[in-house]
């Protein structure tokens, strides 16, 4: 009805909107779309680094999805395996997950610390990601950390990594944090690609108490258990090439029917 | 039948519509100038509104609207419901009483945002039925 009295007005008196009237249609574009308005400070004028280029393939994903119908049910792979940024290569059914999320967000990490090579094993890394910008009404349904791995000079391809990912649930003094597994996966040396944790429960907890975030540890061991430094695998860090540096994303579902107050 | 209450109106002599003029049963008389209810496009373009280096996707917001008559017969390309038959058929009958069947959309789709938020973090935003797809009476 909205376009049918601007058009209507338009036609009938043929006369352009004013600078007030603009701001004010635009006020309302942004309310009606839900987006926040211009970013403080402005966006980056670099190339898009990982978690934008991840984001541009879900969005097409999604949006090829609503024009042609529907996902086809629930597959979990989709979310937490590294099928994701490959989505415009192939199409597989998007699941409920991501089909059903009302809001998508990506995070890119902020604080990475790694364990002094020159103190003894086990070696980690640590990433910390800043959410405190989370939708209100709305529940993780699910988050995954993902982190890039190219191929690390010197190894044999064919042996097997388990890289392991914990939430910090408490930080002692001069003592190792408590910790609680979320996920891991197995993966041989050679294999080269976007991998992706399961980091849902954690995020459930910092959405409900964003004090709790104390961010994640992330471990790499041989089958002999022997640890290894991450780096050393390729996993791409903060230092490296932007399209490939680690981020998190989290998909959320409004938990009531969003009522947008009248203005 | 219905009853004529304005006695000063004088009803033509012949109640059927001449025959070589289009009369409202005639498919062609929506084309007399008057367009059946279809979907139309308002494109919103969000290069015009100056936000393209914040809002990474898409480039415009297409405000598709419905818009036409629901003059009876209801032909089956106007996507007319059983009940917009029957209104259309009433308003003949009583038009000062029931209006015609209006012109709304039939079916709807989400629109999905991507932009920067002030953290320079990317969100991806659905609203659901949020787009018109299909336009019908």
């Amino acid at each position: 009805c909205i376009w049918g009295q601007v058009e209507g007005v338009a036609h009938s008196s043929f006369r352009r909107l004013s600078g007030r009237e603009k701001k004010e249609m635009q006020k309302e574009i942004l309310s009606l779309l839900g987006l926040p308005g211009r970013p403080r400070p402005h966006p980056p004028l670099r190339p898009p680094s990982s978690a934008p280029l991840f984001m541009l393939d879900l969005y097409h994903a999604v949006s090829s999805e609503d024009d042609d119908g529907p996902g086809l049910g629930f597959s979990p792979e989709v979310v937490s395996h590294a099928a994701l940024p490959t989505l415009s290569t192939h199409t597989p059914p998007l699941g409920t997950v991501v089909s059903e999320a009302d809001t998508v967000m990506s995070f890119v990490n902020l604080v990475e610390q790694e364990k002094d090579l020159l103190q003894p094993r086990p070696y980690w890394k640590d990433f910390r990601f800043d959410l405190t910008p989370l939708p209100q009404g709305e529940t993780v349904t699910a988050a995954e950390f993902r982190i890039y791995k190219t191929l690390p000079v010197g190894w044999r391809a064919n042996r097997t990594l388990h890289i392991s990912v914990y939430e910090i649930q408490r930080e002692k003094r001069y003592r190792d944090p408590d910790l609680a597994l979320l996920d891991m996966q197995s993966v041989p040396t050679g294999q080269e690609g976007w991998l992706a944790f399961d980091v849902t429960s954690a995020s459930n907890r910092w959405l409900l108490n964003p004090r709790s975030n104390l961010g994640i540890r992330l471990y790499v061991e041989t089958e002999e258990d022997r640890s290894l430094s991450a780096g050393w695998v390729g996993l791409v860090g903060r230092r490296g090439p932007r399209s490939k540096q680690p981020f998190m994303v989290t998909f959320f579902r409004a938990s009531q029917a969003p009522c947008r107050p009248p203005r | 039948a219905v009853r004529h209450n304005n006695p000063r109106k004088k009803k033509p002599k012949h109640d059927l519509p001449h025959p070589n003029r289009p009369g409202i049963f005639d498919q062609n008389h929506a084309s007399s100038g008057r367009q059946g209810c279809k979907k139309h496009e308002l494109y919103v373009s969000f290069s015009d509104l100056g936000w393209r280096d914040w809002v990474l996707a898409p480039t415009g917001y297409s405000a598709y609207y419905c818009d036409g008559e629901c003059d009876y017969p209801l032909s089956s390309c106007m996507n007319a419901t059983n009940h917009a038959t029957i209104q259309a058929l009433v308003h003949l009958l009583k038009p000062n009483e029931v209006p015609k069947a209006c012109c709304a959309p039939t079916k709807l789709s989400p629109i999905s945002v991507l932009f920067y938020d002030d953290n320079n973090n990317v969100i991806l935003k659905k609203h659901r039925n949020m787009v018109v797809k299909h336009c019908g009476c």
